[in-house]
């Protein structure tokens, strides 16, 4: 989860 | 989604629109880099390859849409754009973003979270981006008349982010184990880049004259 997180940003 | 991230993405998106009411309603590109958006286009294509496969918001698909979709078009406007070309500053618009791309790739392979196709070409797109605005900064050093519309595009772009490192340091302190050195260097990196720019578009307005950078 910690990995991904940045992923919800743009 | 805080406050600062809110605000990061609707400067972003402002950025976007005032370019395309330049372009689209006054049918001109003046002061405005293609390389930069070239730049621009390529970093939200690489960025943006999970679109398809990893859903994560209605928001974050609909944002992923319009910038991949606004940021080629404007690249496709001003070299096909039979008006709009013929006010694109060709001879002063002459920084080699090329040479940009292979530093970036190769700074990927070494220094990411993970080595997959789709990491590499999202951290590729980060590196990319810090560096991206390159090209427009030289532009608007060799524009004599900045143009409103140019002066505030530049801004809202440095403005996002600048947004986004606060949107950081509040996911930092509130999120347990928030920790991402490489957009947040590389982000650092881009948002430094506009601290000179900055500088001069406040005195600009602090004195009411027309922006104009030193060379």
């Amino acid at each position: 989860v910690e990995q991904e997180s940045l992923k919800d940003e743009l | 989604m805080n406050i600062f991230r809110l605000a990061g993405d609707m400067t972003h998106l402002a950025s976007v629109l005032v370019l395309l009411l330049k372009i689209h309603t006054i049918k001109s590109c003046a002061g405005i880099s293609l390389k930069t958006q070239e730049l621009f286009a390529i970093v939200f294509a690489s960025r943006y390859l999970d679109i398809f496969t990893d859903f994560i918001s209605l928001y974050n698909t609909l944002m992923k849409l319009i910038f991949l979709g606004s940021s080629f078009s404007i690249v496709w406007y001003i070299r096909r754009h039979k008006l709009v070309r013929r006010s694109y500053d060709k001879d002063q618009d002459t920084f080699r973003h090329y040479f940009l791309l292979l530093p970036c790739f190769i700074l990927a392979l070494l220094i990411n979270e993970k080595f997959t196709f789709k990491e590499v070409m999202w951290t590729f797109s980060l590196y990319l981006e810090a560096v991206a605005i390159l090209p427009q900064l030289v532009l608007l050093q060799r524009t004599k008349n900045i143009d409103n519309l140019t002066g505030q595009y530049v801004f809202l772009l440095g403005a996002y982010r600048g947004l986004y490192i606060l949107n950081w340091i509040y996911r930092y302190f509130t999120e347990p184990h928030y920790v991402h050195w490489i957009p947040w260097i590389s982000g650092l990196v881009q948002t430094l880049l506009y601290a000179d720019f900055f500088y001069y578009y406040f005195e600009s307005w602090k004195n009411n004259k027309k922006l104009q950078l030193p060379a």
